[in-house]
């Protein structure tokens, strides 16, 4: 019956006021959007807001130049390895860090503008079999690579000008890391997902691996998106790409879990489930993100779904427009703005 | 959730994790 009470319930009302359309960015270029992001960027004595665009082959970073106009001022060309996603790095400007790879990420390169002459610069941070990687507060990147033999979880800590500053390693858990989240207000922690569907707590400080914890059967192949501490509890917010229904819960997108760090025994708190209409097995979410309490997701109908994860609603639906489907879908540095990309490149801002 | 669906709960679980784990 709990359970029950937790299906969202969806109002007309609600999915047209929830986003609003502020403004549009069309790429002249054909190439094939793979990312879009939003980053901090300085120049001539002024920081904005900028949004950075990935294609497999070229990023471009784009400054708003007038209400609803957007100007495209640096475009990096990569090489032959094409660019598989956007790192974001909080806290930082005039930084943009890229994964490239083929099927996996097989490395990291940070783009800037040089100060002294203006020209584009790109150097690489990290070279490997990458599973996963995330960008953490204090110019901080952690990452889960494989060799023959062994996992290598690292901390490379990068100075304000981009340049590799330490190093260090956590301690690997025997199972693959798939996921990273810091924890909130708790600037030492971090937590990891991994194959075995289990979560993993790190002292970032130490490199000690303090807990793991299972997630449980019911719901396999968890990727952790953020977590946060209270009350002596560690509450995890969880995706289910490939989440089956069930008749308890729905079809959970995301979830948030209580751990006890201590006894390593959980509990759900709550379900945010596909909208009815748009369960089932054909409508699995195929990539998300997560910022403050909001969750965003594109679902393989090409929708564009969004969550409140407090109250396990969905706030907000954006169906595909006439000119395709949605492909991406970010959140910028807040959740008050979504960037929703389609694979043309074209790019919408919406207010949230 | 309760205390007794999860144990015992410590508002200090990261030190006290941080002081039991190998370093």
């Amino acid at each position: 019956g709990v359970a029950e009470d937790l299906i969202p319930v969806l109002l007309d009302g609600v999915r047209e006021e929830s986003l609003q359309l502020v403004s549009k960015i069309k790429d002249s270029c054909s190439c094939c959007a793979v990312d879009v992001g939003a980053v901090w960027w300085e120049a001539a004595g002024s920081r904005e807001l900028c949004v950075v665009t990935a294609g497999e082959s070229a990023v471009s970073l784009w400054r708003p130049l007038a209400p609803d106009h957007w100007g495209k001022v640096h475009t990096w060309q990569l090489g032959e390895v094409p660019v598989i996603q956007i790192i974001p790095l909080p806290d930082t400007c005039n930084l943009v860090c890229i994964a490239l790879g083929d099927l996996e990420i097989g490395e990291i390169r940070l783009l800037q503008v040089s100060s002294e002459n203006d020209s584009l610069k790109q150097s690489l941070v990290k070279t490997g079999n990458i599973k996963a990687v995330l960008g953490l507060k204090d110019r901080r990147l952690v990452s889960s690579s494989r060799t023959a033999h062994e996992q290598q979880v690292e901390i490379t800590s990068l100075s304000e000008t981009g340049r590799i500053k330490d190093g260090w390693t956590l301690m690997p858990p025997e199972e693959t890391v798939l996921a990273f989240a810091e924890v909130e207000g708790m600037g030492d922690a971090l937590v990891g997902t991994t194959t075995v569907n289990s979560i993993v707590i790190w002292n970032l400080k130490t490199g000690q691996l303090l807990k793991k914890m299972r997630v449980g059967y019911s719901y396999p192949a968890s990727i952790c998106h953020q977590a946060y501490s209270d009350s002596g509890l560690l509450f995890v917010v969880l995706s289910h790409p490939h989440a089956k229904e069930s008749e308890s819960c729905g079809n959970p997108a995301f979830r948030v879990v209580a751990f006890n760090p201590r006894t390593a025994r959980s509990t759900g708190v709550m379900f945010s489930s596909l909208p009815p209409g748009l369960t089932g097995r054909q409508v699995p979410y195929l990539e998300g993100d997560v910022k403050d309490t909001s969750a965003a997701a594109v679902l393989t109908s090409g929708t564009i779904a969004v969550w409140d994860l407090l109250l396990g609603h969905c706030t907000a639906l954006l169906p595909p427009g006439p000119a395709g489907s949605w492909a991406l879908a970010r959140w910028a540095t807040n959740s008050t703005c979504l960037l929703a990309g389609q694979r043309d490149g074209t790019v919408c801002l919406y207010r949230y | 959730c309760s205390e007794s669906d999860l144990g015992p709960i410590s508002l200090n679980w990261f030190e006290e994790l941080s002081a039991e784990a190998p370093p």
